[in-house]
């Protein structure tokens, strides 16, 4: 195991209990900083973690982003662990970062999906949703992306256990999803909300379940547009933006759909890189890199929701 | 532990909302065992799919007689899964 958060390896795919002790060797190294969060407990029993930066204050305005909710999706867990010790490094040493944190918190949730990712390591790497049991049916898991109260049962989601875009019997029947629903209710007060999936370099805002623009399209298209271009420029990949259902398809019960009708207006999905010819098999040495781009399109999202509070 | 030995991941080039449907037919048919990676969306978006070995003619049959163009991404997917067990065990070590 590694003995402290610089000597582990971020360019290599990790286990659930390395992720999770990396967590603990975070706190550990930067207590004033740093917190670590029980949400919740999954379906199989599996605590669900999110990391807290937080420099100060009480219930400041925050900033959530979450990765791994489909658990197959292994770049974006080890994105995301990327991305919370960067936190830890540039705090007090980049400006537009300790300028967030100085007026903000950020919310990390690295496996959103715990039982999903664990089982991608022990049976079938191509798993993709929760581990739920559908009573009367032989199949297993709901789509957590499909499981949010928005638009849900509509188009955009199957009602058969046995597909990859099941949406559950009912919305928030996930406990992972519930778990992040009554999180932000509790909290109240979360300006931005970034879900982080792969594959396919998309910036994506609301809505996926229907075709009305969003009362906000513009200004959430403006911003995205910057965030791709901050984005492509350390390695040039081209990032497409929009709405999800002009983007790429009519989905229903999606993560940023229900955030944004909970009046988070800075709602977006990425779906991260591969660079054409792997999907979900990115190879390990192309984590860094991807990191490295998806974090400056995160930091213009939250240097934009720092400056323009509503 | 699940074996994809054999199994290929399809890129399908739909250009219109037609074969964008015919495809949209291919993932109905469960028997087939087909897995989206990058499901039917717009015309022209990359639509990836892992075909498990046992259905590859059947689905290459059904593109080619409806004249969906396709590429092979990944030629084996448990190769690349080899390799991503390797890289993970070496560090490890």
């Amino acid at each position: 195991r590694s003995r402290s958060t610089d000597t582990f390896n971020y360019a290599t795919y990790h286990t659930l209990e390395e992720i999770y002790s990396f967590m603990d060797m975070l706190v550990a190294e930067h207590p004033q900083l740093v917190s670590k969060l029980q949400i919740g407990n999954t379906y199989e029993g599996r605590p669900i973690y999110v990391l807290k930066f937080s420099t100060g204050g009480n219930n400041r305005p925050a900033i959530w982003i979450d990765t791994g909710i489909h658990s197959r999706e292994w770049v974006t867990q080890a994105s995301g662990v990327w991305f919370a010790k960067k936190i830890t490094q540039d705090y007090g040493q980049d400006f537009t970062l300790t300028a967030i944190l100085d007026s903000m918190d950020i919310f990390l949730e690295i496996v959103t999906n715990p039982d999903g990712f664990a089982f991608t390591h022990s049976k079938n790497r191509m798993w993709r949703k929760t581990r739920s049991l559908t009573p009367g049916s032989s199949c297993v898991g709901v789509d957590p992306n499909r499981n949010w109260d928005a638009g849900f049962g509509m188009a955009g989601a199957s009602s058969n256990p046995c597909t990859d875009t099941y949406r559950g019997k009912f919305a928030n029947s996930e406990v992972e999803v519930k778990s992040i629903v009554d999180f932000v209710k509790s909290h109240g007060n979360i300006k931005a909300f970034i879900s982080i999936h792969s594959y396919s370099q998309l910036l994506l805002y609301p809505y996926g379940y229907k075709a009305e623009p969003a009362p906000d399209r513009d200004e959430l298209d403006q911003l995205a547009k910057s965030a791709v271009t901050a984005l492509a420029s350390l390695y040039g990949t081209k990032f497409k933006y929009g709405s999800i259902i002009k983007t790429i398809y009519q989905a229903s019960g999606s993560t940023i759909d229900w955030t944004y009708s909970q009046g988070i207006k800075y709602s977006y999905t990425f779906e991260l890189r591969d660079t054409g010819r792997y999907g979900f098999l990115l190879p390990a040495s192309q984590i860094v890199p991807t990191a490295q781009e998806t974090w400056l399109a995160l930091r213009t999202i939250m240097e934009y929701t720092l400056n323009h509070p509503y | 532990k699940e074996d994809f030995v054999g199994h290929q991941v399809l890129r399908i080039s739909a250009a219109d909302e037609a074969q964008v449907q015919k495809v949209k037919e291919l993932e109905d048919l469960e028997h087939l065992q087909l897995d989206f990676w990058r499901g039917p969306g717009q015309p022209g978006s990359p639509i990836d799919v892992r075909v498990p070995f046992p259905s590859i003619q059947a689905v290459k049959a059904f593109l080619e007689a409806h004249g969906l163009g396709y590429t092979i991404m990944i030629e084996d997917v448990q190769s690349l899964l080899d390799e991503e067990q390797e890289q993970m065990f070496a560090f490890q070590a």
